[in-house]
């Protein structure tokens, strides 16, 4: 079993949409997927079609509760993809549970009991370094970062990636790092400038492909559907195909 | 003097580039006006080219120490337009703080004991309903709530509203909402739709003007300045000269 966890502290990147056709994907190839919404937002969850006000089954309960995480489980209409749903209680974790000793862990222990049910689980993260970003650093053996290509998230990253640096010295683990370009629009020279200057500072930890703008991906968000499984010849499918592809690839190595 | 505080917790819809942009024009108008940055990544921060992670001066320390308010302000390249700084150290504020009573006015008193020196007041939000998000709707007149034209952005403002309502029910106070349609694209049939949705759900809480797409808001944000102050006859900037004509007339009556 892999997990990916999906993380920048900037907002409207991509997070979302990302975890969603990472998972959509994996399951259409046959693997066994979760994703989990840690964003008390539940942009992850409303686009299943769950409510974050109202649904019993949600991961603020592995924080708070005996409830075993397999319980805890709902499925989404995507065969072989399910959905660990957010609450909108999420946004007290931080203030009620940010200063106990051990709470980073709770994620680790919860997915690692899922060991034999899952082969990959996606992870979306809120747009902001609280105890659950650390749940999801602690928890995680690859982390994703999409990055919409333009000067100001340039900016953004260089100070997201010296934050998670900490985060990681302070769990005393290494994470590798995968930094996704987003929303890239090759007609426009800020977008070609800020992927080039993307390559050159970050080399080596950036995909060598991108996911281009397309239309067809929040097309695919309103039918409440994984893009495989709406337009699956669009340039946004091809490019999350390739993603996968190369996740695969480097999981596998491992 | 008039407080106005912009936030969603959904990310990336423009909070960041309205909070600059009022404040940009608000400057150029003759009004003395203080940006202040709540949000840990510092995007605003960042926008005016200081350093979230060593600016000593910042809002951090409102929280912390004995420091008054005016020694914590930074000029910024504009005339008139000064800035409350942001602080890489606001991500533990929740964890260290969230649990004390009584620290949700903390930003309101540090706001009042400017009331002299500004006539308005502009506070940029991070993408999170913590108790930063509780601190600026204790401190504002008025809230102004971007919203992407597009329907996963609506899904996400139904559960916005909600959750601001109990905050302002357990702050006993109601607070004046402006719903800002942003990113506005009117070629594209999901844009119109959205925005016709918004409008048909939320009636007289929305602006009946749009912030549409436009490139000149990236550009402005590449060179460090407001975009009155780079291409003001852009659609951008005409688009954000109606909205503080619209918040000085509503601001003025009160
Ligand atoms: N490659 C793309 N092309 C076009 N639209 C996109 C693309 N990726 C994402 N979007 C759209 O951009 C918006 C923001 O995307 P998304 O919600 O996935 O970002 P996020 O980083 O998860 O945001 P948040 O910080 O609120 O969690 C959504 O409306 C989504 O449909
Ligand atoms: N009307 C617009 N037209 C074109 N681009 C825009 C517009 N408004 C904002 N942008 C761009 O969209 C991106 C997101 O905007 P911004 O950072 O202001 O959003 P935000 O809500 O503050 O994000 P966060 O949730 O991270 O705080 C930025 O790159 C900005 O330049
Ligand atoms: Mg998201
Ligand atoms: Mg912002």
């Amino acid at each position: 079993m892999a997990i990916i966890a999906v993380s920048n502290q900037k907002g409207g990147v991509g997070k979302t949409t990302t975890t969603v056709n990472l998972a959509g994907f994996l399951a259409k190839q046959g693997r066994r997927t979760l994703a989990v919404d840690l964003d008390a937002h539940g942009s992850l969850t409303a686009y299943f079609g769950y409510d974050v006000e109202t649904i019993e089954k949600n991961v603020y309960r592995l924080f708070t509760g005996a409830t075993q995480t397999k319980d805890l489980i709902s499925s989404t209409q995507i065969p072989l993809l399910d959905i660990l749903a957010s609450s909108s209680a999420l946004v007290t974790l931080d203030k009620h549970l940010g200063a106990q000793p051990g709470k980073g862990l709770v994620l680790r222990d919860a997915l690692t009991a899922l060991k034999q049910r899952y082969d990959y689980i996606i992870v979306d993260c809120p747009p902001v370094l609280g105890i659950l970003m650390v749940n999801a650093l602690a928890a995680c053996d690859r982390l994703v970062v999409p990055v919409q290509t333009e000067v100001m998230a340039l900016r953004g990253l260089d100070r997201m990636m010296h934050t998670l640096q900490m985060v990681k010295q302070s769990l005393r683990r290494e994470v590798n790092t995968l930094i996704v370009p987003t929303m890239y629009d090759r007609r426009t020279r800020a977008g070609v400038e800020a992927l080039q200057q993307l390559r050159s500072r970050y080399g080596a930890l950036v995909w060598d492909g991108v996911i281009p703008e397309d239309t067809y991906l929040r097309e695919a968000s309103k039918n409440h559907l994984p893009v495989a499984y709406m337009a699956e010849k669009s340039k946004g499918a091809l490019a999350y195909a390739l993603l996968v592809e190369h996740i695969r690839n480097i999981e596998a190595i491992q």
